[in-house]
């Protein structure tokens, strides 16, 4: 049967293999509008992909959002490809997603952990950091949102090899990290850093690392509450938004907390929706409401960064 | 494959900074293998942990000795996943 994004189930969980065979598909359904890229390589040596969406021109301002770099959160995958194809779908139907695409580029990474991932599925559902060896130690894996040069090693994250928030042994150690690091640095003109998790209902931006709010607090604050508000719309679905520190606790080596050290100023993390029940665990029949509601909460930051150059 | 046949998930609801401090204890005794699904915050906020089968009744007696109100967010880890799984595989075919 030819493959085709029309045939693909957005409503079920899927297997690595099957996503990056998706994402082809995504590429030959739209050619003009996206393409996929390779930044690096895990530590087991599997690909990190990026979709990238561009109607022309050269480094233009862009937006990046991952999902995923929690392996066992897999409602962020599932509503990354959902997401994808929405963004996809809607050039030229949407206005704001083709005002968006007329000026801005977007990279897309779904699978931001592919090792943790593909562990999931075959050992240990549990599984959240990376697949890294550490020396000295019989656990594995560091937590990849706490590897990042922003309050790295700070209290908010623990040097114990065996816990579930092992900051790594130095910061951008692990590659599905560097691989970030120095794609984003590299573009040099990334305005937006969203990164998607689950879960709790929360979106949140710098800091976490520190309790001094961020120099546009009063800004992301605003936007957050707006974007709340027009996803709580949808199915009623209730977030709580603020600073990574204020509205949950002190992390450090946070993606966000990185972006905006390095000039991205409208650095968010959503943090989706768990309905008091299952946690990570949310069934897939939820895929789909999940995707439907976040997504005018994505397009309200990303219409945002384009209204508000800098 | 590692299964979780009778691990549970619990959401805990610490009422003070001195249990919110007995729960991050809890959280780094190694030998009980208990996972922060969501880690304790402050006080009104649930914490949510995975409680291995092995080590439920220590944790419920810790809890309970300790004051600590909890309820049961998942009966059984396992049975989530296999449904899971079931519901993966009929979308397949």
């Amino acid at each position: 049967i030819e493959r085709s994004t029309s045939t693909f189930d957005f409503g079920s969980y899927h297997t690595i293999d099957e996503i990056y065979d998706w994402m082809d598909t995504l590429v030959d359904d739209h050619p003009g509008l996206v393409s996929k890229i390779q930044i690096g390589q895990s530590y087991e040596n599997r690909p990190l992909y990026v979709l990238k969406f561009s109607t022309g021109g050269s480094n233009r301002p862009a937006i990046w959002l991952d999902t995923g770099i929690h392996s066992r959160e897999w409602i962020t995958q599932a509503t990354g490809i959902w997401t994808a194809n929405k963004i996809a779908k809607e050039y030229g139907q949407d206005p704001s997603i083709t005002a968006i695409l007329d000026s801005m580029d977007i990279f897309f990474e779904i699978v931001t952990n592919p090792d943790g991932f593909a562990f999931t599925h075959s050992s240990n559902r549990m599984w959240r950091k990376t697949r890294s060896i550490n020396a000295g130690s019989n656990c594995v894996g560091v937590d990849p949102n706490r590897n990042w040069d922003a309050g790295f090693g700070g209290s908010g994250s623990s040097s114990n090899p065996c816990s579930e928030t092992y900051h790594g042994p130095y910061a951008h150690s692990e590659r599905e990290v560097k691989a970030i690091v120095d794609f984003i640095r590299g573009h040099g003109n990334v305005k937006s850093v969203i990164s998607i998790h689950s879960y709790s209902q929360m979106l949140l931006f710098p800091y976490g690392y520190k309790t001094a709010p961020a120099p546009n607090h009063q800004e992301l604050n605003e936007l957050a509450k707006k974007a709340v508000s027009d996803l709580a719309a949808v199915y009623g679905t209730k977030y709580t938004y603020g600073s990574i520190v204020d509205t949950i606790y002190k992390a450090d080596g946070t993606t966000i907390d990185w972006a905006y050290d390095n000039g991205v100023k409208y650095s968010f993390t959503f943090e989706l929706r768990d309905t008091g029940r299952y946690g990570f665990l949310l069934p897939s029949t939820q895929i789909i409401p999940t995707a439907t509601e976040t997504w005018p909460a994505l397009l309200d930051i990303m219409v945002y960064v384009l209204e508000h150059p800098y | 494959e590692q299964l979780f046949v009778g691990d549970q998930v619990l959401r805990i609801m610490a009422s003070d900074e001195e249990q919110i401090t007995l729960l991050r204890v809890l959280g780094e005794q190694e030998e009980l293998q208990v996972d922060f699904w969501r880690h304790p915050t402050r006080p009104g906020h649930p914490a949510d942990l995975r409680v291995p089968f092995h080590s439920l009744q220590a944790v419920k007696i810790f809890l309970e000795s300790n004051s600590i109100s909890y309820s049961i967010m998942i009966e059984d880890v396992q049975e989530l996943l296999d449904e899971e799984k079931k519901t993966m595989m009929k979308s397949r075919r």
